[in-house]
């Protein structure tokens, strides 16, 4: 038996935004420890892993672990019907093969009840070691969606290069280059419009600019998105949902052959 | 010039 009540329903619908065009189909995974998701996007140079912790439901059974294979676009599309300040249920037997999805009302006098069928997925779960980053940006999520957007009307590519004057986003194409420098800037009045750079190593990685793009669409998430950078390996881009968790998606760079 | 890695690549299957 699972029963996961959230108070803040309009995480969820925002969390389906976000990774809804990048994976497909994908299990959810319900244990004591919370509701979680891994998946790869369908060309697997993208991976996102998803987690809302436990505590940070108002009421959450799970007697045993669950795995719940899910579309991501019917689910999305389910939640879509959930106002965005409803308190979302979801609900689900042992061995059923449906989850529920419930919507209340903040005033309580509307109770909206959403089946879905659930599906089997073959997924392989991979194990992500914790890593030591060489550089770690912490900026706006807004403005990176603007760099991402603004840059990808030029190229196909980002080049992300952390030094200690800054991270430098840099893009070319047919038509020319781009380059745009954001500097540490913590004398902001808001916590919330800082950009951090904790740099061990200047760093340099080639992204391809379509999946940065589709990892902007958590920005309503969050007020900052944090950039993981080493050489050679996944960049991390992570937008927290409220205190309970994170969305985080890892995107394999492009290498020397 | 330099080509898409894969996730697998760097995370293997646990």
């Amino acid at each position: 038996m699972l029963e996961l009540r959230l108070v803040q329903g309009g995480l969820l619908k925002k969390v389906l935004e976000a990774i809804k065009d990048l994976v497909n189909d994908a299990n959810f995974d319900c244990s004591p420890a919370g509701f979680s998701l891994q998946a790869m996007d369908s060309s697997h140079v993208a991976l996102v892993a998803l987690l809302l912790r436990s505590e940070g439901f108002e009421h959450y059974r799970c007697d045993r672990n669950l795995s719940m294979g899910m579309n991501l676009n019917n689910m999305a599309k389910m939640l879509k019907c959930a106002g965005n300040d409803d308190i979302v249920t979801i609900k689900a037997d042992d061995g059923a093969d449906s989850v529920t999805f419930m919507f209340e009302s903040p005033t309580q006098d509307k109770i909206s009840d959403f089946e879905m069928k659930l599906m089997d997925i073959d997924s392989e779960h991979l194990g992500i070691p914790e890593a030591e980053f060489q550089a770690i940006v912490r900026m706006p999520s807004a403005e990176f969606a603007r760099i991402c957007k603004d840059l990808s009307t030029i190229g196909d590519t980002v080049v992300i290069s952390v030094t200690k004057e800054g991270v430098k986003f840099s893009t070319r194409g047919d038509i020319g280059t781009a380059s745009i420098v954001c500097r540490q800037n913590t004398t902001v009045d808001k916590p919330e419009e800082a950009t951090v750079i904790e740099m061990e190593e200047p760093v340099t990685l080639t992204f391809a600019l379509r999946y940065m793009n589709s990892f902007t669409k958590a920005t309503p998430l969050a007020s900052q998105v944090t950039i993981s950078l080493s050489s050679d390996l996944p960049g991390v881009v992570e937008y927290k949902v409220a205190e309970m968790g994170y969305i985080r998606f890892y995107l394999a760079p492009k290498l020397e052959e | 010039l330099k080509s898409q890695a894969r996730i697998a690549r760097f995370f293997r299957a646990s």
